[in-house]
């Protein structure tokens, strides 16, 4: 472990943090992509399929199961609470992403470090948490205002994967000095995704003004 | 499943 993916794990859990507190203090989902939340659970599940067969820390663990349990929960209280689930923007949440679920996992099949069923479901969650953002941020551009806690959510998100990049230059040279395409290609494309909205996030804060994203 | 393929992360 070292301090820059401990502060991206932190970065991460505050980002759901936020999200579980704007949907349970103002009882509201709006502006939030429940496709991309649904993608998130998706990514979760492939990707801590080894929770109960492989102990590596403490720390491990309860973070899977705190990521788990908050982005499962998230997604039941806009499908199924009664109050919350009035307020998601169902007619223009309509991004298809299952369009991008079956590409990450026919790629995740072809390009793959070992041909196992951990490994290959594993590289699928990486390749899908890279595009898992896209309906979030389509649903941005059509939703007029944003408000605060969305806008933070989705700059947090995005920072904890530029972070973990960095964590990767870290582990390149204080380790084994191996290349991971896998995990950094599909991290760069992540990030340089939220490029636009990083753009006009930090400008909204710099002069203090709401944030809009240009249509 | 090596740990060195960053499955020791989240």
């Amino acid at each position: 472990m070292n301090v820059f993916r401990l502060a991206g794990d932190m970065t991460h859990l505050l980002s759901i943090i936020i999200l579980l507190l704007k949907i349970r203090a103002t009882k509201s989902c709006t502006g939030i992509s429940l496709k991309t939340q649904e993608l998130y659970v998706i990514v979760f599940l492939t990707r801590y399929l080894d929770l109960f067969t492989k102990y590596i820390s403490f720390y491990n663990t309860t973070m899977k199961l705190v990521f788990l349990g908050t982005s499962i929960s998230i997604v039941w209280y806009m499908r199924y609470h009664k109050v919350v689930k009035q307020t998601y923007n169902k007619d223009q949440d309509t991004f298809r992403h299952y369009f991008l679920a079956i590409p990450c996992f026919l790629l995740a099949l072809l390009i793959h470090h070992e041909f196992t069923v951990i490994e290959v479901l594993w590289t699928f969650s990486i390749y899908l948490e890279a595009v898992a953002i896209l309906p979030q941020l389509v649903l941005l551009q059509r939703s007029r205002n944003i408000d605060n806690l969305t806008g933070n959510y989705v700059f947090l998100l995005g920072a904890y994967r530029a972070l973990y990049l960095v964590n990767w230059v870290y582990r390149y040279f204080t380790e084994n000095h191996l290349v991971r395409w896998i995990p950094w290609l599909s991290g760069l494309v992540q990030t340089t995704l939220y490029a636009d909205f990083f753009y006009y996030y930090i400008k909204s804060w710099k002069n203090n003004e709401k944030l809009q994203l240009p249509a | 499943v090596d740990l060195d393929d960053y499955h020791d992360e989240l």
